[in-house]
Parts: C-alpha cells; sequence; structure tokens
C-alpha cells in the first residue's frame, strides 16, 4: 500500500532538502513518488523540478477550474510534484493555502493516482490552521519531525509532538539533520527517547547538498556516488522499513528545560 | 508621548534577547518601559524578570477576572513585563494568544499606563491571526525587523514587509542581530535599502549576551560595562531619535533570488 508521510520541523531546519533527496533516492528504486508543498515559502519541489513551481493557490486565483496538469508536475525520475504556496501576508490565515491544495488535488482525483511514497513538506513553526492539516488520518499515516540538536530546533519538535498529541496523531520518529552542535547525535537520541520516538536516521551537514541546490538539483541527482547521496539512500531505506510509531509524549516547559540544561 | 514599537522577525533570530536588553538600556536613562510578549515560547520577559512570566491565556483558563497584577510583572528597573503565551499546539490559531491578551490588558488599562516607550515581540514566521494584531495602529506605531544576514531570516523580513504594507502599516528600520555571515552587513544594509528603509543599528554575536541569559538576566545588566551593553545603548539611542518610517516595498520572489545571488 501507499506510504503517506507527513514532514515537520522548525522552519530552515532542512524539510525540504531532505524530502527532495529523500524522494531523489526512493525513486532511483523505480518506487513512485508525490511530494506535496505545505510550506509558504513554496520551494519543496525546486530541486526535483529544475525550478519553482506555480503554487496551486495562485494558480486557483487565475483559473478556477485547473486541470490536473496545471497543479501537478513530473520533475527528476518522474516524481509527482505539487506546492500549495500561501496566501499573500497579512491576507488571512497563512495555512489556508493547505486547505485550498488540498481540496482542489481531491476535487482532480491526484491523490487516487497508483503511488508508492507521498511526502507532506509542511511548515512546523506553528500547529494550527492548514498546517495541521496533514496531522489528519485521511491524509497521513506517518509523521517525522526533521531536527538538528539546536535548542530552538528541539523546542519546536516538542512544541510539534504537543500538536500530534492533541490531534490524536502518531509520530514515526526524528529525522536528525544535522548542524554540527556538540554532541548532536546523543542529544537528539536523548531527546527522541523522552517523547516516546527515536532517531530514524542521520544526515551530515555538507557543502555539496548547498552545492547540488544552486544548480536546482538534489544531491542525489546531481552526485549520485557521493557520501552524501548514500545517507539518503539509507534514511529511505530505514523510513520504508519503519512500522513503529507512538503517541508522542511531549515535554512540559520545566521538563524541557531541564533536559536542555543538562 | 509614548513609543509604541513591534518587533517582528524569524524564529530564533533574536527578537527577545534584542527586545529585553534594548529594554533594560532603556530603563537605565530612567524611561518607564512595558514589554508584551507576543509569542507563544512566552520567554521574551525570562531575562528581565529572572524567569518565566505566567501567561496571560494560561492565566485566563484559570480565572476569567484577573486583576492587572495577575497579568503584568514588574522586572528589572521596574520595566513592567507580560507575556501573551499561545493555546496549546493543535487547538485553534496560535495567534490566538495575542488577541486574548490585547483584549484583557485594554480591559484592565493596562494601555493607560504613564509610559515612555512600549515594545511587543512578535513571532514572525507567519503574518497571521493574532500576530498581525500588533501591526494595526490602535497598538504600535512603530515596526523593526531583527535580522541577519542569512536567506532565511531576510527571506522572513521580506515576508514580514508583504504583510506590512498589507496592513498599510510603516516599517521603521531594520536591526542587523550578527550570525557571522559573510559579508553580513552589506547584505543586510543593501536589503534594506532595497525594501525602502535602512539599517537602525548592529548587534554583534557575543558569548556574553548568552552567558547572562543562562543567568536569567540581560546582559546590560550583568556586564553593564561591557562592549554589548554599549551597542544596545547606541541602539536604544537611534531608536529613541529615529523618526524616519516607510511603506515597504517588498521584493517579488525572483527579485529576492536575485538580490541574493548578487
Ligand atoms: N544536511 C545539510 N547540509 C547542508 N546544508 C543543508 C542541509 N540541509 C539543509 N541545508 C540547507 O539549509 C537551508 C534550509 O533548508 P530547507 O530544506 O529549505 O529548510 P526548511 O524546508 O525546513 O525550511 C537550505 O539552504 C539547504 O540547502
Ligand atoms: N547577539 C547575540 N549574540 C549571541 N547570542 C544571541 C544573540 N542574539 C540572540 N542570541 C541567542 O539566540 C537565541 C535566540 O534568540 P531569541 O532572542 O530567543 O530569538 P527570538 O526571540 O527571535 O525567537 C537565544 O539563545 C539567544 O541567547
Ligand atoms: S491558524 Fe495559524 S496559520 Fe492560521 S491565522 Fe492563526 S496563526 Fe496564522
Ligand atoms: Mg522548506
Ligand atoms: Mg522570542
Amino acid at each position: 500500500g501507499e506510504k503517506r508521510i507527513a514532514i515537520y520541523g522548525k522552519g530552515g531546519i532542512g524539510k525540504s532538502t531532505t524530502v527532495a533527496n529523500l524522494s531523489a533516492a526512493l525513486s532511483n528504486q523505480d518506487l513512485k513518488v508525490m511530494v506535496i508543498g505545505c510550506d509558504p515559502k513554496a520551494d519543496t519541489t525546486r530541486t526535483l523540478y529544475g525550478q519553482r513551481l506555480p503554487t496551486i493557490i495562485n494558480t486557483i486565483e487565475e483559473n478556477k477550474n485547473p486541470s490536473l496538469e496545471d497543479i501537478v508536475f513530473k520533475g527528476y525520475n518522474d516524481i509527482l510534484c505539487t506546492e500549495s504556496g500561501g496566501p499573500k501576508p497579512g491576507v488571512g490565515c497563512a495555512g489556508r493555502g493547505v486547505i485550498v491544495a488540498m481540496k482542489n488535488l481531491e476535487k482532480l482525483n491526484a491523490f487516487d493516482e497508483d503511488l508508492d511514497v507521498r511526502f507532506y513538506d509542511v511548515l512546523g513553526d506553528v500547529v494550527c490552521g492548514g498546517f495541521s492539516v496533514p496531522l489528519r488520518k485521511d491524509y497521513a499515516d506517518e509523521v517525522y519531525i526533521v531536527s538538528s540538536g539546536e535548542y530552538m530546533s528541539l523546542y519546536a519538535a516538542n512544541n510539534i509532538s504537543r500538536g500530534i498529541k492533541k490531534l490524536k496523531g502518531n509520530l514515526s520518529g526524528i529525522i536528525l539533520n544535522k548542524r554540527n552542535v556538540l554532541n548532536e547525535e546523543d542529544i537528539v537520541s536523548i531527546f527522541a527517547e523522552k517523547i516516546g520516538t527515536k532517531v530514524v536516521g542521520v544526515i551530515d551537514r555538507s557543502h555539496l547538498i548547498q552545492d547540488a541546490e544552486l544548480d536546482a538539483k538534489t544531491v542525489v541527482e546531481k552526485y549520485p556516488e557521493s557520501v552524501e547521496a548514500e545517507l539518503y539512500s539509507v534514511l529511505a531505506e530505514n523510513i520504508l522499513n519503519n512500522n513503529e510509531k507512538s503517541t508522542p509524549e511531549p515535554m512540559d516547559e520545566d521538563e524541557f528545560e531541564d533536559f536542555f540544561k543538562s
């Protein structure tokens, strides 16, 4: 059956980079993948398609009845790519793009595609409005949080876990995207354990990933023989084989502060 | 008259640190200052009060009719401190804390205090719901954006500018809080110029600021003779003397990408 996976995390932590590279790695195993950007930044699919896609919310503004080809595009290895986008800042709920996108994708039967993996890349700085929609069972069955070992990132991860728990969802694991903090792997492993989950994979910080991105490519496409590409293949494998998920046990504020101090 | 200032910027960029230290610096000039935290992280006032304050939204949950003393507290040099807080993630709009806070502060005449400066420290990762409330003229007359020279931070600053423009507000300047990026001062100066504003002050990255924070103090309180404390005094002076504001001219997406590439 199709694996439907929502990826959350603090803004700038590496969700889009992780989703794009994971998708590329999975496509190299001949799996059919779809990527749905749910961040107003609308740049998850840029390295898969080669440039920024028009967003669903912008397309709808000009054309009330778009066809599927107007909003879903084929990228690297035929990965299906689409971007929700967001309304203009200051104009209503920033998450409205996600809500509009889901409605239109459903209407056009985009979710009926015969897929192996579907990713939602979701803004995680606030867990509300449209941004909490992919946490619901009708959209995703698994949730991963991308985090580094930095305070701000783990604070956001803990917050996202609160949202998951509130919405009766499950957490499948944490993807450690390193920022070269001291003892980073230990910090994040202990954090994962404390909230009742585990680290499902580690991606090292690397110039090569940024190099490829400047070229609007994933590192998996541009440097397929690299250690970086291999790390994404390993992560992809771990995710495909991961059947564990749990109701997260977020830390309350004092617990989180104590955890970070020690 | 009272200067009412809203401080925006990407999560983690240094808004709370800047607001707390600015307030401490201003209080050392015998000015009466009030700080209103409008970020669900609710930690703007921790270094002024010495510990995390109970939030207005949590206080209301237990006591429908709080007194002013239940929600506004005196910190360092009698700076008035209050935290909006946020609802639990996944439960409605994250900005609801700000809306509830404003309502209760008004009801209790907190805004009738005889003040010289009032700061709102506002989450800037999305500009919607309660988080856009401090942009309205009934709350603040001036808006500053805290930013580093990093792509993500300037992207957020550009986004916030779109929100300000949409809500017919003004931008008074950018506060550069350095992250030691190459050519940081030039990058941020050029960005400021492009969106029709200017850099109003620069704060260097410094361990001493974090050292004081671990002690739940501002660097202005803990190390009053330091270069760091002096930088905040200079910034405070620049802000007090700044009477220029402008409707921001946010860059569209392609402009922003080109600006960053060059
Ligand atoms: N493992 C990594 N090594 C080096 N750079 C990275 C890595 N992961 C992400 N980045 C860079 O960090 C920036 C933010 O990543 P992005 O995926 O856009 O974050 P998000 O989608 O969470 O906002 C991008 O410029 C990206 O190239
Ligand atoms: N100029 C600086 N030098 C060193 N550390 C800083 C500086 N400004 C902020 N920080 C640190 O960065 C972190 C985030 O700052 P904070 O003010 O909480 O961000 P925000 O309120 O924008 O989310 C804090 O740990 C703070 O101590
Ligand atoms: S629900 Fe969340 S995204 Fe929507 S207006 Fe409120 S803060 Fe913004
Ligand atoms: Mg992204
Ligand atoms: Mg803050």
